[in-house]
């Protein structure tokens, strides 16, 4: 039966995996990912994402791609693409709703992004852009086994408490031997809308110190941005800003 | 063999278990979970929280009770308490740093937090208050289908995206039959510290015409509160404000 070998995915042939992690929800990974597909689109690579946030899957609505009619051929699944060209592949592009949900366990859910690492067909890639779920648990530890996964980018907000939950994805990775490329502060400050006052409203950044401490790069502190919020929620993320861009990716 | 059961939890009686659930993360739910224990303890009754955020536990913080050495006795482990007499039980009571990851599949997870349920010496109880993970897997099903919870609280913040992946626990809980007490919304809206201006850091809040379409009472619209935030990362929960508890709890 192993003679048989399945062709879906035999043509795949991706260069770079960069998973984005967290350990702690809400904390911009998706928009963060979605951001860094566009750059490095933008800059003329192929690129493709995976959403391995099974339950909680955003990637779809980030990129305005509608669920529904997939296509497959021996070869597998045929990723939908983006308006920039940007291959996606999540669970939602599987449902008849989006809002549908998954009620799944662990195995099932790994066995389903392993599904989308090897039964999709990407064809050659540059870079594959990985959206993780929140926690260190099923998920986490499929990717970080399985898929070969060039390096990481850990998004975290302020808080003491956030620093804290992501600590412990770092200490995970650094576990598991997997490298970190760097650290992203996302919503680090607000800007008032009315008074152009700048506002803490996480309070103050302990970036550069926590990054240092660490001895991981510090790669990017990115503001709170409403119109980042309005391009997620209305399926524009790659509208964004070419100044975000560059403060992402430099 | 199984005429040996445990004495472990033996003695416990508890008479409501609300499970506080969002399916996406960061939104607010263990300060909502905080905010509701400290709300019923405020009122006289004798009040649990049991922290089934496995992998991202954020409650022993919140209510600054450090880990370390815990007790047991035939009747099973001894759930530390806050300064407010608030029971606690968590994952991260049990490691030697609060910021060590748990890197485990969905069984052994599922198995901790029944275990935080079964086997914890809670006695008798007014109400427990269930700090869920984000996510429609191994937890929220394992919790769902073996506590008997008595409702749910909702929690979700403005944006679309956010209620897209909240409307998959609200569905998960209608196919489970499990009663949704209501809905809160919370960082709906942002005062801006300098000139007072109401800002809608998050878009228009559009809750209470999704409460209505989805015949689910809106309990509360919670602002975004910088004091709230500090008390989450210093420990100090249970010093949050009358204002925000009554508007949580009425
Ligand atoms: N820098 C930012 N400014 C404003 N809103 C943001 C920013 N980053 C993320 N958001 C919003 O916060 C919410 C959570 O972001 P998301 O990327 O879904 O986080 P995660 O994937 O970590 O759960 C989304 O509604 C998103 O639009
Ligand atoms: N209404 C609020 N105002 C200000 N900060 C808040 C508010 N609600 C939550 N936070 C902060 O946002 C972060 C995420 O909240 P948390 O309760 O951990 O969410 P979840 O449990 O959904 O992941 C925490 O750092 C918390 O202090
Ligand atoms: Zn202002």
């Amino acid at each position: 039966c192993t003679e048989e070998r399945s062709l879906a995915g035999s043509l795949n042939d991706v260069k770079n995996v960069i998973a984005v992690m967290s350990g702690k929800g809400g904390v911009g990974k998706s928009s963060i990912a979605g951001m860094l597909a566009t750059a490095l689109s933008r800059d003329g690579f192929s690129v493709g994402v995976l959403d391995a946030d099974i339950t909680g899957p955003s990637i779809p609505r980030a990129f305005g791609i509608q669920g529904g009619k997939l296509q497959g051929t021996p070869f597998g699944l045929i990723p939908p693409e983006s308006q920039g060209g940007i291959k996606v592949m999540s669970i939602n592009l599987l449902l008849p709703n989006e809002d549908d949900p998954v009620i799944w366990r662990g195995p099932v859910i790994s066995g389903a992004v392993k599904q989308f690492w090897d039964e999709v067909d990407w064809r050659e890639l540059d870079y594959m852009v990985v959206d993780m779920p929140p926690g260190t648990g099923d998920v986490p530890l499929t990717v970080l086994q399985s898929l070969p996964v060039t390096g990481l980018v850990i998004v975290f907000s302020p808080q003491d408490l956030v620093m804290m939950v992501v600590k412990k994805t770092i200490k995970m990775a650094q576990k598991m031997n997997v490298p970190i490329l760097g650290l992203v502060e996302n919503m680090s400050y607000a800007v008032c809308s009315h008074c152009g006052e700048r506002l803490d409203i996480f309070g103050k950044s302990t970036a550069q110190e926590a990054a240092k401490e660490m001895g991981i790069p510090l790669l990017a502190q990115l503001p709170w941005d409403p119109q980042l919020n309005r391009l997620m929620d209305e399926g524009r993320i790659e509208d964004c800003d070419e100044k975000l861009l560059t403060a992402l990716i430099g």
